[in-house]
């Protein structure tokens, strides 16, 4: 079976979850 | 903003120093008047400055929203922003980061990390990147996240359970840290013609 991804690895690259982009101008 | 709800608020934060708060509130500001020009974070306006748009629905901004609007009356007040944000600050306790993150994906508030919401998640955030994953595959990560993280094997994740997790992979608190936080003072300069205090 392929190497298979965290669940949470994906979830956490969720724009909503990204609050960096706050900061960009 | 008087000095002293600006001391109390830098006090509170335990990371953030006067000028800092007020640095942050004209990020708040630019945040809450720019679709209501109320003062206040309403979820439009919070989606607006994290997707670029404030239409259609999001699991993952819902929650932070949830989290950030302590009072639960529908807005983030601007203390509320405050010690939201005081916990992605690059010094915070890794401890509040692993509480703040667990209580983001329990979702129905439960206590636990259901494989449930998991799987609710992973879908929110397939359709999110518009990535379509065949059924096994999605089941084969969910059995993967579960046999790694579910020690007890009790199809669900306790808080003690996702901090041992969090701690053997640390890749996943990353978004839960802002390097800009660091720096406010620089990033928002124009604090300094509304400030209380000089440094």
């Amino acid at each position: 079976r392929p190497a298979v991804m965290n669940a949470f690895e994906l979830i956490s690259t969720s724009q909503g979850l990204n609050l960096g982009t706050l900061f960009e101008k | 903003l008087s000095f002293r709800d600006l001391a109390r608020l830098a006090d509170e934060s335990r990371c953030f120093s006067v000028n800092e708060v007020e640095a942050l509130f004209e990020l708040y500001k630019k945040i809450s008047c720019s679709i209501i020009d109320d003062g206040l974070i309403h979820k439009e306006e919070l989606q607006l400055a994290l997707f670029k748009t404030s239409s259609g629905q999001n699991l993952f901004l819902d929650r932070v929203f949830d989290l950030f609007d302590e009072k639960k009356n529908g807005v983030i007040e601007f203390e509320e922003f405050i010690h939201a944000l005081s916990v992605f600050h690059p010094l915070a306790p890794v401890e509040d980061k692993i509480n703040f993150a667990f209580r983001l994906y329990d979702l129905r508030q439960t206590g636990f990390i259901e494989r449930e919401e998991v799987m609710q998640m992973v879908i929110a955030i397939l359709m999110e990147s518009h990535v379509e994953l065949s059924d096994d595959l999605l089941e084969a990560i969910l059995d993967k996240t579960f046999e790694d993280a579910d020690t007890d094997r009790d199809g669900k994740i306790c808080q003690e359970e996702w901090k041992e997790f969090v701690l053997r992979h640390p890749n996943l608190l990353k978004n839960m840290t802002l390097p800009y936080l660091r720096d406010v003072t620089t990033a928002f300069p124009s604090f300094v013609f509304n400030t209380a205090v000089e440094d």
